[in-house]
């Protein structure tokens, strides 16, 4: 573990605890893509098979338990609790995110790091997760205001990745064997996604002004 | 090398 892993769990444990803030608080989920929340549930599921296989430490096995359960909490609040669902902009949210999932499942298929069921599966949630954020920011940009929480919603799940970033950067340099080039070039890929979005929050933060995405 | 085998990270 290295300060920089460190730093992106966290980054990415805020986003969760921010978005859950969100919808706890306002009780509303609007703005929210359901679409890119299902993704999630998907690569959590798919990257953890080995939950109850592979024990790492006590710290590894939480951190994948509050990930699934979370993800599964936001995707069960936003289709079944009454108030919550009503907030659902279920218009802005059409993104066609089963072609994510089919072209990851396909792209794991061919590009492994072993062809073995859970590598395949591995892959496959990398994969997955580098374009799961693609639904959320096609429906900010169609709803063009975007509320705080939201915003820094997105901004946490995006710095978390880049924080991986310098993680793999740093094992590479300190670890004889470190070859994690899958999630690297993944994360490069999901990192690249947020740049105009980083762009904007910053002109944004640095406006003190609302965040507008251009449609 | 058996550190490939699984993903510590994650």
């Amino acid at each position: 573990m290295n300060i920089f892993r460190f730093a992106g769990d966290m980054t990415h444990l805020i986003s969760i605890v921010v978005l859950l803030l969100k919808i706890y608080a306002t009780k509303s989920c609007s703005g929210i893509s359901l679409k890119t929340q299902e993704l999630y549930v998907i690569v959590f599921l798919a990257r953890y098979l080995d939950l109850f296989t592979d024990f790492i430490s006590v710290y590894n096995t939480v951190m994948k338990l509050v990930f699934i359960g979370s993800s599964l909490a936001i995707v069960w609040c936003m289709r079944m609790h009454r108030a919550v669902k009503r907030t659902y902009d279920k218009e802005l949210d059409t993104f066609r995110h089963y072609f994510l999932v089919l072209g990851s499942f396909v792209l794991a298929l061919l590009l492994h790091e072993k062809f073995t069921f859970q590598e395949i599966f591995w892959a496959f949630s990398i994969y997955l997760e580098a374009v799961a954020i693609l639904p959320q920011l096609v429906m900010l940009q169609r709803s063009g205001n975007v509320d705080n929480l939201t915003g820094q919603y997105v901004f946490f799940l995006g710095a978390y990745r880049a924080f991986y970033i310098l993680n793999w950067i740093y094992r590479f340099f300190t670890e004889p064997h470190f070859s994690r080039w899958i999630a690297c070039l993944s994360g490069l890929v999901q990192t690249a996604f947020y740049a105009d979005f980083f762009y904007y929050y910053f002109i944004s933060w640095k406006n003190n002004a609302k965040l507008q995405l251009p449609a | 090398e058996d550190d490939d085998d699984f993903h510590d990270e994650l």
